[in-house]
C-alpha cells in the first residue's frame, strides 16, 4: 500500500 | 472520513473539554498533570503548523482551532489562574526525558526530512507519551478524581478509535500511515491499565484508587 501521510486527520 | 474517526474526534473533543470544564467549575486542577498539559500543547503546536496553509475542511479547521485553544487554556489555567491548587510536588516526571529522544526520533524516523513533515512526526511521537506525567501522578497519588478518570478515559478511547479508523481506511481507501499507527498502538497500550482499572472500579461506583 502506498503510505500516505496522514495529514488530512487532526 | 469514517465514523471511527469522528467518534474518536469527539472523543477527543470531549476529554478536553471535561478536563477544561472541570478545572474551571471546581477552580482546582488538583490531581492534573500540569506537565502532561504542556506536552498537548505543544503537541497540536508543532502538529497544526500548516493551520492556515493547507486548508483540508471547515470541520478540520475549526476542530484544529478548538483544540489549540482549549489546550492553552487549560495550560493557562493550571500554571496561572489556579496556580495555588496545582500539586507540584506529585508532578515530577521529568518530561525532559520524553521530549528529547522523541525530538531525536523524529529526526531518525520521518517520511519525508523536511522541517513541516519533521514537526509533524515530533507531535505524533510526543503525543504517544504525553499522557506518561498524568498517569505517573495519579500512580503516585494513588488515586484520581472520578471526573479526571473520564478524562482520561475519553482521551485514551480517542487513538483506540483512531487505531480502528486506521484499520478501515487501509482496506477502502488504500491508506496507510505506519508513523502514526505505531504511535497510536504505543499510546493505546499506555492506557490499558487504566483502562482496566476505569472498567472494573469507576464503571462499578467505586472511586479509583491504586494500592499505594
Amino acid at each position: 500500500e502506498k503510505e500516505m501521510p496522514s495529514k488530512d486527520e487532526l | 472520513m469514517n465514523i471511527f474517526r469522528l467518534a474518536g474526534d469527539l472523543s477527543h473533543l470531549a476529554a478536553i473539554i471535561v478536563l477544561l470544564l472541570k478545572i474551571w467549575k471546581t477552580r482546582s486542577c488538583a490531581g492534573i498533570s500540569g506537565k502532561s498539559q504542556i506536552l498537548f500543547a505543544l503537541v497540536f503546536t508543532t502538529r497544526y503548523l500548516d493551520l492556515f496553509t493547507n486548508f483540508i475542511s471547515p470541520y478540520n479547521t475549526v476542530m484544529k482551532m478548538i483544540y489549540l485553544g482549549c489546550a492553552y487554556a487549560t495550560v493557562y489555567l493550571i500554571y496561572m489562574k489556579f496556580k495555588a491548587t496545582y500539586d507540584g510536588n506529585h508532578d515530577t516526571f521529568r518530561a525532559e526525558f520524553l521530549v528529547v529522544p522523541v525530538g531525536g526520533l523524529a529526526f531518525l524516523v520521518n517520511h519525508e526530512f523536511s522541517p513541516l513533515e519533521i514537526l509533524w512526526t515530533f507531535s505524533i511521537y510526543l503525543e504517544s507519551v504525553a499522557i506518561l506525567p498524568q498517569l505517573f501522578m495519579i500512580s503516585k497519588t494513588g488515586e484520581a478524581e472520578t471526573i479526571t478518570t473520564h478524562y482520561l478515559f475519553a482521551l485514551g478511547m480517542y487513538r483506540a478509535l483512531y487505531l480502528i479508523n486506521w484499520i478501515w481506511r487501509y482496506y477502502f481507501e488504500n491508506f496507510f500511515d505506519l508513523i502514526a499507527i505505531v504511535a497510536g498502538c504505543v499510546q493505546t497500550i499506555l492506557y490499558c491499565d487504566f483502562f482496566y482499572l476505569y472498567i472494573t472500579k469507576v464503571l462499578q461506583g467505586k472511586k479509583l484508587s491504586l494500592p499505594a
